[in-house]
C-alpha cells in the first residue's frame, strides 16, 4: 500500500489499529503472581524483541512470574518509563507503539543500554603544537 | 548508539554498496526515490555510497515488502505493529510490511488525523541504520530509536547516529559536522593529508 499522502489513504484503512497487539491493553495493570488469560501473548512478544532470552523455548504460561517482571523492568528501564515490574498503563501504551521489528537486546546484550560512548579529549602539547586527540571509549 | 555483538560492518573494500528490489515488487520511481535520499543521509555523514542496480541477486542490500511469513523466522503482522525489519552487515537484507499504509510524500499536516499512516522514509533511514552496523539507541529523539508514531516524520540524523555510524566507517571528508555537503559539489580532499 503506497499513499502520496495521508488523505489519499481510503478512511476505511485510515485508522485500523493494530487488533493483536492493541489485544494487549486488556493485560492493563497486571503484575507478578497472577494468572490472567492470555498472558503468554506478551511473553511472546517480549521474546519476539530479546527481552526473553531465546533459551526459554518452551510453551509460555499464562502466569505472571519471574520471568515476565524482569522482562517488563528492563523494557522499561530501556525505554526510561518508571520501573514498576507491573504492566502499567504508560507500559502498555508504549508497547503498542509501532516499531522496528529488531530486537532490542541481542544475545543478552541490551542494544540500548550497553552504555558504549566515545569521548574525545584534545590535549593540547605545551607549545601549541599540533594536539593529541586521545580517544577514550567507555 | 549502539552495535550489533561483535560490531559488524561492510569490510573496508566494499563501501561502494549496491541496492535493489524485489522484481516482484511493482514499486514506482516515486516510491524508488524515497529509499535513495534515505540513503543518501547516510552517504552524507560517512564514506559510504550506495548505488541503485536492477539485478537482485548480485546486489549487497536486498529490498523487498512482503506481508506475514515471508521465510526469514520474523514473520510481519498486519497493519501497525512492526513496520520493517533489516540485518545486520554483510547481510544487506531489508524488508518492510506490505501491509503497512506507507505514504510517500511526507507531508505532515494531513498525517494527524490518521493514525494507520506510516512514513517510508523515516522507516528507510531507520532501517538503513541496522543494514550498516547500528543497534538500537535509547535516545529518544535518533533516527535508531527502536519505535516511531504513526503520523510522525524522523528523516534527519542526529549526533547520536552521525557518532555511532562515524565510528563504524568514519567521517564522510565533506561533512563538516553542521549542514551536510551538496551532493553535487562532493570533492574528495587531495591535500597532504591526503
Amino acid at each position: 500500500w503506497f499513499f502520496p499522502n495521508s488523505s489519499a489513504i481510503p478512511p476505511s484503512l485510515r485508522n485500523t489499529t493494530h487488533v493483536f497487539w492493541d489485544a494487549f491493553s486488556n493485560f492493563t495493570g497486571c503484575h507478578h503472581g497472577q494468572n490472567v488469560d492470555g498472558l503468554f501473548r506478551i511473553k511472546k512478544y517480549f521474546q519476539r524483541f530479546g527481552y526473553i532470552p531465546e533459551t526459554y523455548t518452551g510453551n509460555f504460561t499464562d502466569d505472571f512470574d519471574d520471568i515476565l517482571k524482569n522482562a517488563v523492568e528492563l523494557y522499561q528501564k530501556n525505554f526510561r518509563l518508571n520501573v514498576t515490574g507491573e504492566l502499567d498503563a504508560l507500559t502498555i501504551k508504549h508497547i503498542v507503539v509501532p516499531r522496528c521489528g529488531n530486537p532490542d537486546v541481542v544475545n543478552g546484550t541490551s542494544l540500548m543500554h550497553n552504555g558504549r560512548r566515545k569521548t574525545f579529549e584534545v590535549n593540547f602539547s605545551p607549545g601549541g603544537k599540533v594536539p593529541r586527540l586521545h580517544t577514550v571509549k567507555h | 548508539y549502539t552495535l550489533f555483538p561483535g560490531e559488524p560492518r561492510w569490510p573496508r573494500d566494499r563501501r561502494d554498496l549496491t541496492y535493489a528490489f524485489d522484481p516482484r515488487n511493482p514499486l514506482t520511481d516515486e516510491v524508488k526515490g524515497v529509499f535513495a535520499r534515505a540513503f543518501g543521509r547516510w552517504s552524507e555523514v560517512t564514506a559510504l555510497n550506495f548505488t541503485n542496480i536492477e539485478s537482485f541477486t548480485t546486489s549487497d542490500i536486498t529490498i523487498g515488502f512482503y506481508t506475514g511469513d515471508h521465510g526469514d523466522g520474523e514473520p510481519f503482522d498486519g497493519v501497525l505493529g512492526t513496520l520493517a525489519h533489516a540485518f545486520s552487515p554483510p547481510s544487506g537484507k531489508f524488508h518492510l510490511d506490505a501491509d503497512e499504509n506507507w505514504v510517500v510524500s511526507g507531508d505532515l499536516d494531513s498525517f494527524l488525523s490518521v493514525t494507520a499512516a506510516v512514513d517510508l522514509e523515516s522507516v528507510a533511514v531507520h532501517e538503513i541504520g541496522h543494514l550498516l552496523g547500528l543497534g538500537h539507541s535509547s535516545v529518544e529523539e535518533s533516527i535508531m530509536y527502536p519505535t516511531i508514531t504513526t503520523g510522525k516524520r524522523k528523516v534527519d540524523l542526529t549526533s547520536d547516529d552521525v557518532e555511532g555510524i562515524q565510528y563504524l566507517y568514519g567521517a564522510n571528508p565533506n561533512f563538516n559536522g553542521t549542514s551536510p555537503p551538496a551532493a553535487t559539489t562532493r570533492e574528495r580532499d587531495t591535500g597532504s593529508f591526503g
